[in-house]
């Protein structure tokens, strides 16, 4: 099964 | 003070149903452009982003920046109240410990008032630059959703891959494979059930299906959604609403094997 990427390596916190 | 009036209760329900098993408690920020939602679910895969704009209600009114923290489950059950064709009206002051609902039914002259509690939600907001997508592709929002439904019963995952000859949805699962492609198609007369591709470079991604069935509980807000796609960057699930409102979903590609 591939892993998950988390949302927050491509969209900076502001 | 905040005062939003929208023609119908629907738009809001159906809002809220879909977003509400992603995220449970999160900020409606109101300011004069409008109402906006930005949540990541706990696991960070996805994020919901929500834009109702000011022309989108009727009066709409709001003179200070205020962030309404709200539980979506607790929101559910004050909305359940309402009435699909009812006029409901948002109310709150500028620094409210309550959101005030107002369902209004005027052929039976009904009049709801609900009294929401708010909390302090500290939420962290993402920035989302803008992107030129590889590949946007708009479908039926039902046949979208009957694709994800149905590769779910074979697997967790879906490949997407696009070309100028069409989009490919496959899956792979204990039990065997699935695939199905849809070609681009221009129907003058229904144009609802058009599927447009625009296409700069092949793309090629895998994601979650229980994510994506869970994005399409917004099937109801529109006829139509569009999927924005670039190799290795979130997939964008779009629903468009009257008046260039929106209900926007992202979603992490997964990688490997």
């Amino acid at each position: 099964t591939p892993l998950q990427n988390d949302l927050s390596e491509f969209f900076v916190m502001v | 003070m905040l005062e939003a009036r929208l023609e119908q209760a629907d738009l809001l329900k159906k809002v809220v149903d879909a977003i509400k098993d992603l995220v449970q408690d999160c900020n409606f920020d109101c300011n004069d452009s409008g109402v906006a939602l930005q949540a990541m679910d706990n696991s960070h895969v996805a994020l919901v982003s929500m834009m109702l704009k000011a022309e989108s209600f009727s009066p709409y009114r709001c003179d200070r920046n205020v962030a309404l923290g709200v539980n979506l489950t607790s929101l559910t059950k004050v909305l359940r109240a309402a009435q699909n064709e009812d006029i409901l009206t948002l109310k709150a002051e500028d620094a409210p410990d309550v959101l005030n609902l107002v369902f209004e039914n005027t052929d039976s002259d009904r009049l709801s008032e609900y009294d929401l509690k708010l909390m302090d939600i500290d939420q962290e907001h993402l920035g989302i630059p803008d992107t030129e997508y590889a590949a946007t592709i708009s479908l039926p929002s039902v046949e979208f959703r009957r694709i994800c439904v149905d590769l779910m019963a074979l697997s967790e995952s879906v490949s997407i891959e696009t070309s100028k000859d069409g989009i490919k949805f496959s899956c792979a699962g204990d039990i065997g494979n699935g695939a199905v492609t849809l070609r681009p198609n221009t129907n003058v007369e229904k144009p609802d059930q058009n599927v447009e591709i625009e296409l700069t470079e092949p793309v090629a991604l895998t994601f979650s299906l229980k994510y994506l069935v869970n994005f399409c509980k917004a099937a109801g807000l529109s006829k139509t959604v569009k999927l924005c796609l670039s190799n290795e960057v979130p997939l964008l699930v779009e629903y468009a609403l009257a008046g260039s409102s929106y209900l926007r979903f992202y979603l992490a590609p997964k990688i490997g094997d």
